[in-house]
């Protein structure tokens, strides 16, 4: 354990109010950050030009940390109100965004969706997504994204359900549902995950948002 | 991993000295996914004339550094000193990995690595 002394020193300057845990839960490594990773390290990239500091490139926004948040809590329960016609299960997913800085600023939360058995027919499917709000109260649905074929289902978050400009809540409950079309086949949710790219103004200069 | 202490010789001229970091020496490499370290040089040598000025092909010298590199030369007193031999132009490192909330996290961070020496 780092104790007060240069480790932990140095372990602030990289921005890390606690020294992590000597031995995490290990889990794969999701592709998405193995390639952003080569993509950002200098030794790896090899690419001639140098790098824009504070920007991801290859997803096109501003940014220094990027976190691949595991949804975990997953539940579903029939569709509201009961006997709905075309609307699968709804599940219920939360993110533990509580290692977000309150200095960190959003600048892209992407919700990617799972869903058990890749179907063909998934044309036509559309997946709704509400915020639960405190005291088990559901919230209106905030925006419904089409899936395209051999994709997750993904749905970008920021300015709907994750304010823009403001720090991160510490959770995120989500009240995902899927609307199959003409299928009528539902599928079933297999994993929710984030993808969260935030600035930290202390390292690097907020982007002037449009005139 | 750095390279042997220099001495006194014309090759302590101030230059880049290679400085391996690796996290498993310093006990991070449960969390750290990648890199498995890095080469974050340092900064060692004698400013003194005429290194202080530059070769060709070099950054134009600091005046300030060849003032001071000429008063040393001329009077050596103590305090006043010659220049400092520091890090001129740094480069960025991104690490990888696994935080206390188990989220694997990509972080970008600046002037980490030494690429170039200078007298200050």
């Amino acid at each position: 354990p780092a104790s007060l002394g240069p480790a932990a020193a140095l372990l602030q300057v990289l921005g890390l109010p606690e020294a992590p845990r000597s031995v995490p839960t290990l889990r794969p490594v999701p592709p998405v950050m193995w390639r952003l990773f080569r993509r950002r390290d200098p030794q790896e990239a090899r690419v001639g030009r140098p790098l824009r500091p504070c920007h991801v490139e290859e997803l096109g926004v501003a940014g220094n940390i990027v976190r691949h948040i595991a949804g975990s809590g997953l539940s579903s329960r029939p569709a509201q109100p009961a006997g709905t016609s075309g609307v699968c299960p709804e599940w219920t997913v939360v993110f533990d965004l509580s290692s977000v800085e309150p200095t960190e600023r959003p600048t892209r939360v992407r919700l990617d969706v799972r869903l058990e058995a890749e179907r063909e027919d998934a044309r036509g499917w559309e997946l709704s997504v509400a915020l639960w709000a405190e005291a088990e109260t559901r919230g209106p649905e905030l925006l419904r994204v089409p899936a395209s074929p051999g994709l997750p289902l993904r749905a970008d978050l920021l300015g709907t359900a994750v304010a823009a400009n403001a720090s991160v809540p510490c959770t995120l409950r989500l009240a995902l549902s899927l609307h199959p079309g003409a299928t009528a086949a539902c599928g079933r949710l297999a994993e929710a995950s984030l993808l969260l790219v935030t600035l930290d103004p202390r390292l690097c200069p907020l982007p002037r948002s449009r005139r | 991993h750095m390279e042997p202490r220099v001495g006194g010789d014309p090759a302590g001229t101030c230059r880049t000295r290679r400085l391996h970091v690796s996290f498993r020496e310093v006990g991070w490499h449960r969390w750290v996914i990648a890199p498995r370290g890095f080469l974050a040089n340092f900064c060692q040598g004698t400013c003194t004339l005429p290194e202080t000025l530059r070769g060709p092909g070099g950054p134009p010298a600091l005046n300030h550094a060849v003032l001071r590199a000429l008063m040393h030369a001329a009077a050596p007193t103590p305090g006043a000193g010659s220049p400092c031999c520091v890090p001129e132009r740094l480069s960025p490192i991104s690490v990888l990995f696994f935080d206390n909330s188990d989220n694997v996290v990509l972080r970008h961070y600046e002037d980490m690595v030494v690429d170039e020496c200078g007298c200050r």
